[in-house]
């Protein structure tokens, strides 16, 4: 299946 | 020095119960306007957003923002010291050092116990979490908490693959919902079709598909959100191919607790 990827590349640090 | 007051020690009894299993360190922030928390895992997969309002507590005070990360399992441990009915104070000097310390008093029993927390890392946390559209998700399911938990529980029957982490995937197609898992020993499915009935209004599972949705997560994350959504009487699945999957339970309109899972494509 497809890699999963880091939660965080969908966030900005503030 | 900053001083919040609460009084929802039972509330903070599960979210901390619920949230330690599977995140170590959670960034606390309380400010005017109430309580904001996140944590995200070890592997980086799953992160816990809690939003409570200071309505949401019977009794809030806070002059001035606070915020620090610290450690979810000793706090767990701490709260279970605590009495239900117990009011809570959170202290942080003005100067900031880097304890934080958490009184709870019990006025019936005339006793007072303090915890002296240090502050943590808190693993990359705060983010800053886009509102996704309602529009941008390919499948929408929304269900009774306790209907999530007992397919959560029957996935967990043959849930042990051994040395991997078991998955669970979940599949929309035809107004259905498919949760399958596979273990050691066997393989164990559910079938959720739309429901909307005249004897148990309150309760309805609705699915809004605008495409069929397969994905693939880690059996952890659904257990660990299926104890978190005790404190909510509905649950709701956001799943999309392109953005995180959101398992949102909403906190009697003052608040929500979610948790975002990266996509994992089928």
């Amino acid at each position: 299946g497809a890699k999963q990827g880091s939660i965080m590349s969908f966030f900005k640090k503030p | 020095m900053l001083e919040p007051r609460l009084v929802q020690t039972t509330f903070f009894k599960n979210v901390l119960e619920a949230l330690s299993d599977l995140f170590i360190e959670a960034h606390f922030e309380f400010s005017r306007t109430g309580l904001e928390l996140q944590a995200i895992d070890t592997s980086r997969v799953a992160l816990v957003a809690l939003v409570l309002r200071a309505e949401a507590f019977n009794h809030y005070l806070c002059d001035r923002g606070l915020s620090m990360g610290l450690n979810l399992a000793d706090m767990a441990k701490a709260f279970r010291c605590a009495n239900n009915d117990d009011i809570i104070t959170i202290k942080a000097e003005e100067d900031w050092t880097d304890t934080v310390t958490f009184t709870f008093e019990s006025p019936e029993d005339g006793e007072i116990l303090e915890f002296d927390f240090d502050f943590v890392g808190s693993n990359g946390v705060p983010l800053e979490i886009p509102e996704y559209q309602e529009s941008e998700y390919q499948a929408i399911v929304r269900m009774p908490s306790a209907k999530f938990m007992r397919i959560c529980k029957k996935l967990s029957s043959f849930g042990d693959s051994g040395d991997r982490d078991p998955v669970v995937i979940i599949s929309v197609y035809k107004e259905r919902v498919r949760s399958f898992a596979r273990g050691k020993t066997g393989t164990s499915t559910t079938v959720c079709l739309q429901t909307q009935t005249v004897d148990k209004p309150k309760e309805p599972t609705l699915i809004e598909m605008k495409e069929e949705v397969s994905l693939i997560f880690d059996l952890k994350y659904m257990n660990s959100f299926s104890k978190a959504s005790t404190l909510s009487d509905q649950v709701t699945i956001n799943l999309s191919s392109e953005l995180p999957a959101v398992f949102e339970c909403k906190i009697a309109e003052l608040g929500y607790i979610r948790y975002y899972i990266s996509p994992r494509k089928e």
